[in-house]
């Protein structure tokens, strides 16, 4: 299975809709302070079902929509799709490709999609069990955490022994 | 599953220390050790650095740089035993010198076998290293935009690429 | 003591406000808020920053570069109101870029008639904006050593410095 | 007043008597990971009398005392001395210099010394009370520390302002 594309519509700084498209090996991500590079980052770990809006940065959920700038009003709901290919045998699905996608609206309300058809987050979770890919999971390492791997107190430390596990 | 931890653990040791030597280079080495070997579930877990020609000393003692190297060498050592399909990396080489940026990406590039990088950096080094580049810029202030720069199948940078920051 | 502490937050206040602007640039600006007014010996400070062009945020949702300048801004605003003979910064600048180096290097020097500063860095920016230099190295594997690379008599650096890292 | 020197040896890393002298302006220290930058940091702070082993990054305070490398034995005890000149008036001294010493041993015994006769931490703190010179000013900012002056709770930055009044 790989990754092969991220697309974000009113996530954060990312007003108009935008895609990644990825190719194996390695992709860098760049630009200057405050451009929306750990916003990518973000919109990864939600659309993988991330339920802590502190762990985005954010105080609450729709702190990840778009908040309006000097020229430009605020949206009323954030989304981002994520879509990977080859995935019949590491997923088990029946497609090649599968595509996730949430939602979130300025009330709180939100949506999970498989493949464009509603689903719930447990739906996600199921699916992604088992295969590294996920919110738990150190593949994803957020900016200015890496410490944290050494600094937190032993005990804490065996959460990545029990996950490698 | 006492057996089950003791078991994962000798394995993450195991690639600890090949990751480490990897990334520190030759007259390197480091351990992990648990803390209480009559209570292995509950106990805590100590690692052990020796950066060359260094004594082995516990990771408080240790620079900003070679704090950042030894986590990534336990972080890569997690990855061996259970490759992900992709991985998000977001300024991990914001502390490391160019020397150790250079034996960094080396280690990483060792995985783009097994697992997809996407790896949010400044750095020079890094960037060169890259087979896609993206760019994201804020032109209209507060709203983000991409610009790829892609150079898999071309062999240089377009020559309007932003230039990369620091 | 709660007028003197009213009249120092006053004076912080207005301080962060003008490095604020310094280091971020026109059209940005940034407050500080007492959480209680109620209770100003007891409460909590909220700091809110404005980039340009953006809305103004807790700094929770500042970028990592954002909330070092912002930090930044609120260490000077404190040195503006008592300054000390001198200031030691370490790697202050491992997260900004290029252009908010720049700004930062500048606000820097406006100290300087005050305050000697004492900079670690792995930046070639803010390297370039020193009076003097000083290298330390490790060629005895664990054993400091210092190579002093004045060149504040001089117009350029010696041609056997060793080029700084990153 | 103004920082004109100083002087480590057995300190950490810096094994061999090493001296750093200071003009007006900007220093700035450079060199690869571990080669002893933030060492130098550590014995600023220690020299001005820290107390906390852990606020430099050991568990004791012997922890500071050069412990040995592959081709050299480890040193019996650390010793740092800060040099500040013009200080009349803000210190308050008879001298134009004065200079502030410090040593640990592996006993963890420890002395201070002004003008290279012995004297307390109290004398040192006493003297440097008021100049913003000393641990608890913000004037000595470690790697990494900057983002704690905004992540801190709100209750923590008033330390901030209390010591700026
Ligand atoms: N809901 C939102 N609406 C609009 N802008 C937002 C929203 N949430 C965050 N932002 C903005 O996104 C910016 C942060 O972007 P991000 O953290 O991705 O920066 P970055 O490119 O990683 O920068 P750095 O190099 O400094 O780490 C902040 O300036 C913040 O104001
Ligand atoms: N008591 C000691 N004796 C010998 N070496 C020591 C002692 N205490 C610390 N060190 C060594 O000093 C090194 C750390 O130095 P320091 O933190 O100054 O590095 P640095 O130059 O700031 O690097 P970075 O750029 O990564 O922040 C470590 O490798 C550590 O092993
Ligand atoms: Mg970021
Ligand atoms: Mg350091």
């Amino acid at each position: 299975v790989y990754l092969k594309s991220l697309e974000l519509v009113g996530f954060k700084s990312f007003a108009l809709k935008t895609k990644l498209d990825f190719e194996p090996g390695m992709t860098a991500v760049v630009g200057p302070n405050g451009c929306g590079k750990s916003n990518i980052a973000d919109a990864v770990r939600w659309v993988l079902g991330e339920q802590s809006a502190k762990a985005l940065r954010g105080g609450k959920m729709e702190d990840c929509i778009f908040n309006g700038t000097d020229g430009k009003r605020p949206l009323g709901m954030a989304e981002t799709t994520i879509t990977f290919a080859d995935c019949e045998n590491v997923l088990g699905t029946d497609y090649n490709e599968i595509s996730i996608a949430r939602r979130v609206f300025r009330s709180g309300e939100g949506q999970y999609f498989m493949n464009k058809a509603p689903c719930r987050l447990k739906d996600i979770q199921r699916l992604f069990m088992g295969t590294g890919i996920g919110t738990v999971s150190y593949s994803i390492m957020e900016q200015g955490r890496i410490d944290q791997i050494l600094s937190s107190r032993p005990e804490d430390r065996r959460t990545i022994f029990e996950e490698a596990s | 599953t006492t057996d089950m931890f003791s078991k994962t653990f000798e394995q993450i040791n195991e690639n600890f220390q090949v990751m480490f030597k990897k990334l520190f280079g030759t007259g390197s080495s480091s351990k992990l050790v648990l803390v209480n070997e009559e209570d292995i579930l509950e106990c805590g877990i100590e690692v052990i650095a020796r950066p060359p020609g260094k004594r082995p000393q516990t990771v408080s003692l240790l620079s900003g740089g070679e704090r950042t190297l030894t986590a990534v060498a336990l972080l890569f050592a997690i990855y061996m035993i259970k490759p992900s399909p992709f991985c998000l990396l977001d300024e991990l080489d914001a502390a490391l010198d160019a020397s150790n940026i250079n034996r960094f990406v080396d280690v990483l590039q060792g995985f783009l076998g097994q697992s997809q990088f996407l790896v949010i950096t400044h750095n020079n080094r890094t960037i060169a290293a890259a087979d896609v580049l993206y760019g994201i810029t804020m032109e209209q202030s507060g709203v983000s935009k991409i610009v790829a720069m892609k150079f898999k199948d071309h062999e240089k940078k377009k020559p309007d690429a932003p230039p990369p920051a620091t």
